[in-house]
């Protein structure tokens, strides 16, 4: 190698002029895909158009082929472990991450057949008893922020806020964006105020969809009777739960028992989600360990209505990371379930990250997250939404009681 | 992974955390 390098001699001689010019074209012709693919520029409501910003945090880790490497992480998690290692191999694991294996179910490791299968272990019945309060913890975990929502910000960290219409979903000019869910104070604010998401503002009109409001073409189509053909956001029920098994109509009649007479009434776009005179919004943040078991549970006796998947980037959220860049779980891609307990409106929203991508909702088989299509960019209102109106004709979606698992994470 | 919850109550509602304390299923996080 040495005696090449030093060797060889070197000649240049120019390209083809053909072949530059092909060159260019190629050139050009990626950008302008690139160009095609993702919207930089959206409208707002009055055909203003805006430009998306990101913070510059985003476009050098979006620039890194995360979901990739998020699925790619989850295939070699699901390869099969001889058994001879399993032991040893998950004892390692729960060494470094603090794990405790004495909880788990089942006890025996090797019937773990992959790291994944290990990763999203079970809980022996009992292990974590529920407490008698109106809210539990939906996860085991670190409380990294909780607090009042004021003016529709989610404080992140310390001075830094994220807008909980973008968590749960924004209108946009489309009907079928409305947010009827996304709660708001119920004094009346200026019309002029603005939310900012993203570097977009929007005015309080198209936050609230008073213009979805008065078009009854949209009221049909949230009643079901008819399509809009141009929405992104088919609206389907995906109830999957049997509505006669016993288990079913034991968690309905025990949760309808929750609700009871102070239950507010299933939510509709003429409700627009308006908190109750004299009710605040709270919001609580956990954050997972990759030592944690990662399933999640409800925190309440609660309705879950819709859910909302928002295709978004997997950016790690660690401590670490959510302490330096803005917005991120607001950029990430997430599944807002959206519903009602006792007090009004209850969003419960996991967010995945790049080493657990993959989230799971036991009575939503039909969700699938961290495809390998490359989603949009995250743009506000970005999400395909559907309903669990059928799961319970009673309570118009599918009830759960506090400590009820619900799902989990999943490698990759 | 990221759990964030959103939900409406009384203003009397109080919390039983703190920042940066580790919680377990089930454990309580406020009540009314």
């Amino acid at each position: 190698v040495a005696d090449a390098w030093n060797n060889t001699p070197t000649k240049w001689y120019p390209l083809p002029i053909g072949v530059g010019a092909l060159l260019l074209a190629a050139v050009q012709f990626r950008k302008e895909q690139r160009k095609r693919n993702e919207p930089e520029v959206v409208t707002d409501g009055n055909g203003t158009v805006v430009k998306v910003k990101h913070p510059w945090q985003v476009n050098v880790l979006g620039a890194l082929p995360l979901r990739n490497l998020s699925r790619l992480w989850g295939y070699l998690n699901s390869l099969e472990l001889p058994v001879w290692a399993r032991p040893t191999g998950y004892r390692l694991y729960a060494w470094v991450f603090g794990c405790n294996l004495n909880e788990i179910e089942p006890s025996d490791l090797r019937s773990y057949k992959s790291l994944g299968d290990f990763f999203y272990r079970g809980l022996k019945p009992g292990a974590r008893p529920v407490a008698n309060t109106a809210l539990v913890s939906p996860a085991d975990g670190t409380v990294i922020h909780f607090g009042v929502i004021d003016d529709h910000q989610i404080e992140q960290v310390k001075g830094v806020t994220y807008s909980v219409d973008a968590l749960l979903g924004i209108p946009s000019s489309n009907p079928a964006h409305e947010v009827e869910f996304a709660a708001r104070p119920t004094a009346d604010v200026d019309d002029q105020e603005f939310a900012s998401v993203n570097g977009i503002d929007y005015s309080l009109g198209q936050l609230l969809g008073h213009t979805a409001l008065e078009d009854p073409e949209a009221e049909a189509m949230e009643e079901g009777t008819i399509s809009r053909p141009d929405s992104p956001t088919g609206i389907k029920d995906v109830s999957t739960t049997p509505n006669d098994s016993v288990d079913h109509l034991q968690k309905t009649a025990e949760v309808a028992a929750t609700l009871g007479s102070q239950s507010t009434p299933p939510l509709t776009r003429k409700a627009t989600g308006r908190v109750k005179p004299g009710n605040q919004l709270y919001f609580t943040v956990i954050y997972l360990a990759p030592g944690d078991y990662h399933r999640f549970h409800s925190p309440t006796a609660w309705v879950v209505e819709r859910r909302r998947h928002f295709a978004g980037e997997l950016f790690s959220v660690s401590p670490f990371l959510v302490k330096r860049l803005a917005n991120l779980f607001v950029l990430n891609e997430r599944v807002a379930l959206l519903g009602r307990w006792r007090y009004g409106f209850f969003g419960m929203v996991p967010v995945g990250a790049t080493n657990v991508g993959s989230i799971k909702v036991n009575f939503d088989k039909k969700l699938r997250t961290n495809l390998p299509e490359r989603p949009a960019p995250p743009s506000p209102g970005t999400y395909s939404e559907a309903t669990y109106h059928s799961a319970s004709a009673l309570l118009r979606g599918q009830p759960l009681v506090a400590g009820q698992e619900m799902g989990g994470f999943c490698l990759g | 992974s990221t759990i964030v919850l959103v939900y409406e109550a009384p203003p009397n509602f109080q919390f039983n955390i703190t920042p940066g304390q580790k919680v377990r299923v089930g454990q309580a996080l406020g009540d009314v």
